[in-house]
């Protein structure tokens, strides 16, 4: 693990005597090579190097009797700070039905996660969803959402694939209006950030239903294309937060470190299985631990 | 993109950080990278051009020269079993359903398999690609024992005269041990059944996982004994590098890769072009 490798490379630094502000870069060299090995992106890699550098090249670390405790803790510092500090509330503060969108690519875990959400909305902060099944293209797609909603006994859109994800959405908004749903939640086909034409029904349904929050549902077990995916949407479409799913495997989650750089708002909830209850906020210090090892 | 550079820090540089923004890995973009500096011209005049096919040549080398040979001839017995296998969401079903539609279109009798008895809808959607393909779908009702639907499956493949029989199964995580073991059963249900089968098993991989791609190859090929690999959505801007790790440690070939949702979106894996669009 990358918190084993700077403890030994601490250890053979104190071996040569004082540590000093060029044996420092083997210490940061680990990093990189930790970091890269954890899927965080290159130019990510680069400018949190930069910042551990500035952070580690001061007396605490270099007078310290324990440097690689001192290194170590800049480090996680530095991670947990670009992952966003402590874990944020999702903000649900608009007049009532709040409309939430959950977009992404393909088999990153939306409609399992808007699932989630709702039980998660319903039974922690006493909210009454409606959900929308918008997939029209996937085989059984609008489906697989009734059977889950129906699962946590939640009212859901009957959705027809012959219509347009747009007039779906606007008639679900409709239809939830009438029930007095003060939750609005919407899932979307994946699809990639390439694709012109389904980046453009995003932005569609956006303009007829402006949801208050358009949250990007992500595999924690993306590699370096983690950013073209999270530029892409942020860019195209606009993302208010961000969803990690799968946590529950063994990768180190680097992605999250990526996208939270480019996209730049708050990572909010942990998929962490493929039951409905298995769903928590997200904590920066957790993902920290788990890239350091 | 490399046209016309000299052979120096600057561009070997440059390659470098292009593998590892294709997810080819630290250790194996090392490996490449030693590879490529062995062979830097002695007057170092040559153009970046030739650094790049000279790359290109070794990664293909790094794909090829690891396989091992298929052990059977595809479709040289009957039915000829098919096994899918890999995490959630990386495109198993719709796979099955591309390959589906490909084997009928050659003429052969082909059914299909929904081992996938947990997730929502798992079946429904099996049972839509078969309309789309044309083929007939095994199933039973959601939350069935999986090897109960594969017992089914290998009767009604014989029973059928069947050519090629496709099974599906659950999305799962190679870490959760019970999952992995409900797989072993599947696979000793199917040998059961026809001694020598399934004679291919395909781990499904998504070119946009990363590093842990190697992990999940690693588990299911010792847990399974995966044959073949096939590659999905490469129609995005992933590279899915990180099979040159996997085929390299492992020898597991892809055979396949997906290019897309539609059911014309699977082709043969081809290593040259494979690198060519790594670099693109
Ligand atoms: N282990 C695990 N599996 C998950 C998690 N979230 C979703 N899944 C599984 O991932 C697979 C894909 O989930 P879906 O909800 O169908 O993904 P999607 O993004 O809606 O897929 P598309 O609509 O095709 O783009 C399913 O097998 C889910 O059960 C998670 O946190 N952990
Ligand atoms: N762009 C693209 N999408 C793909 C490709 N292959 C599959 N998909 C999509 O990926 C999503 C997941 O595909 P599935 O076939 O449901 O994946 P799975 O592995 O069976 O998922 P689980 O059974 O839930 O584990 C669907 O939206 C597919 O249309 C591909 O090659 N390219
Ligand atoms: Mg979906
Ligand atoms: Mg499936």
């Amino acid at each position: 693990s990358l918190t084993d490798k700077l403890e030994l490379t601490f250890k053979r630094l104190r071996g040569q005597g004082k540590i000093t502000e060029s044996n420092i870069d083997d210490a940061l060299r680990d990093v990189r090579l930790g970091l890269l090995e954890a899927d965080v992106h290159l130019k990510v890699v680069r400018s949190f190097l930069d910042a551990v550098k500035a952070k580690a090249m001061g007396k605490e670390v270099l007078l310290s009797l324990t440097p690689e405790q001192q290194f170590i803790g800049v480090v996680r510092d530095e991670l947990v700070e670009l992952l966003g500090g402590d874990y944020q509330e999702l903000d649900l503060k608009t007049a009532p039905p709040v409309v939430i969108m959950l977009v992404g690519l393909q088999g990153s875990g939306k409609t399992t996660t808007l699932a989630k959400l709702a039980r998660y909305l319903k039974n922690e902060k006493k909210r009454t969803p409606y959900l929308v099944p918008a997939d029209i293209y996937r085989p059984a797609a609008i489906e697989q959402l009734k059977i889950l909603a129906k699962e946590l006994d939640l009212p859901v859109y009957d959705s027809n694939p012959e219509t347009s994800p747009v007039t779906i959405c606007r008639q679900a908004l409709d239809e939830a209006k009438k029930k007095f749903c003060d939750v609005l939640l919407i899932d979307t086909a994946g699809r990639l950030h390439i694709d012109e034409e389904l980046m453009a029904e995003l932005s569609a349904i956006k303009a007829a239903v402006n949801p208050h929050q358009i949250l990007f549902v992500a595999d924690s077990m993306t590699g370096q294309d983690a950013v073209n995916q999270a530029l892409g949407f942020d860019g195209k479409l606009g993302v208010s937060g961000v969803i990690l799913t799968k946590l529950d495997g063994d990768s180190r989650g680097g992605a999250a470190l990526s996208i939270r750089q480019m996209v730049g708002k708050p990572i909010l909830f942990s998929g962490v299985g493929e039951k409905l209850d298995a769903f928590e906020p997200f904590y920066p210090d957790r993902l920290a631990s788990r890239i350091l090892g | 993109i490399f046209q016309n550079r000299q052979w120096d820090e600057k561009s070997l540089d440059e390659m470098e950080e292009s593998l590892i923004m294709a997810d080819v890995g630290v250790k194996a973009t090392d490996k490449l990278m030693q590879t490529l500096r062995r062979q830097k011209p002695a007057d170092g005049e040559d153009l970046g051009q030739e650094m790049s096919a000279k790359l290109q040549t070794a990664m293909v080398d790094m794909l090829r020269g690891s396989v091992t040979a298929p052990k059977l001839a595809p479709l040289s017995a009957r039915p000829w079993v098919i096994l899918f296998l890999g995490v959630n969401g990386v495109g198993k079903t719709t796979t099955i359903g591309k390959l589906a539609a490909q084997h009928r279109n050659d003429g052969k009798k082909v059914l299909l398999v929904a081992g996938d008895t947990f997730r929502a809808a798992a079946s429904e959607q099996l049972d839509a690609w078969g309309k789309r393909a044309g083929v007939d779908v095994v199933k039973h009702k959601a939350g069935a024992d999986p090897s109960a639907v594969v017992f089914d499956g290998m009767q009604a493949a014989k029973s059928r005269n069947v050519d090629v029989l496709l099974i599906d199964t659950a999305g799962r995580l190679h870490t959760k041990v019970h999952l992995i073991e409900e797989l072993k059963k599947i696979r000793r249900v199917i040998a059961r059944e026809q001694p020598g089968a399934p004679h291919e098993t395909l781990l499904v991989l998504d070119a946009t996982t990363g590093q842990n791609g190697l992990q999940q190859a690693r588990v299911f090929k010792e847990s399974t004994d995966i044959s073949g690999i096939v590659l999905t959505k490469l129609d995005g801007t992933a590279k899915g590098g990180v099979i040159i790790s996997i085929q390299e440690e492992l020898g597991v070939p892809v055979q396949y890769i997906g290019v897309g949702e539609d059911v014309e979106d699977l082709q043969p894996f081809d290593a040259e072009s494979f690198v060519q669009a790594l670099f693109e």
